[in-house]
């Protein structure tokens, strides 16, 4: 399905350490 | 978490001896939630760049310009913010718009959207959300309801939305809107 995120959702990541 | 499109993040910086495309520079691109903050993380805030630089967001194969095929028959919503809303209000609009962007924040629509791009300049910093087709009225206007509600505008507050194609033919960038919300 398409992969949509609300600006909550996303915002919940901004501090997240990554993985990259 | 996967994005539903891979965005690339371009930098231009104004160098009058070069060429326009020449200041343009691809940074990076982004598939996934997580790498999408933390490319936002390393890079500047937009407040921060000096007059002249941009940053642009699109969906990787568009170039960040009129001349390419996926922008050329489209146009732009645009913000313009007086000067002091630069150090107020612009890195959240601009956040917000990239929010838009990688969150596929427009239904169907999404798929319409290119890009967005921030100008940053001493005269007025300008944020513009680009798709790819200007003629198609209830798409254009259905991204434009949603983005001017997203970046919390109150309804005092017009904004245009200019087709690519009419903005190349005026030097002073002024084109008519062909929309407005």
């Amino acid at each position: 399905g398409k992969k949509q995120y609300d600006r909550e959702f996303l915002l919940d990541f901004q501090f997240m350490p990554a993985c990259i | 978490h996967p994005l539903q499109d891979r965005w690339a993040l371009w930098f231009f910086k104004s160098d009058q001896s070069r060429a326009w495309k020449d200041n343009l520079h691809l940074v990076t691109k982004v598939n996934t939630v997580e790498d999408f903050w933390a490319m936002y993380r390393h890079i500047q805030l937009a407040s921060k760049l000096s007059s002249g630089c941009d940053y642009a967001l699109f969906k990787d194969g568009i170039e960040p310009m009129w001349e390419d095929s996926r922008n050329k028959r489209g146009g732009r919503w645009l913000v313009s913010l007086a000067k002091q809303q630069r150090h107020s209000e612009l890195d959240h609009l601009w956040l917000e718009t990239l929010l838009c962007l990688i969150g596929e924040s427009f239904e169907e629509h999404s798929r319409e959207v290119c890009g967005a791009v921030i100008n940053i300049r001493t005269k007025g910093d300008k944020i513009a959300l680009w798709t790819s087709e200007a003629e198609n009225q209830a798409g254009v206007l259905y991204i434009g309801r949603v983005y001017k509600k997203r970046l919390g505008l109150s309804m005092k507050t017009i904004i245009g939305y200019q087709a690519h194609a009419d903005s190349a033919t005026k030097s002073n960038s002024l084109a008519k809107n062909k929309f407005v919300v």
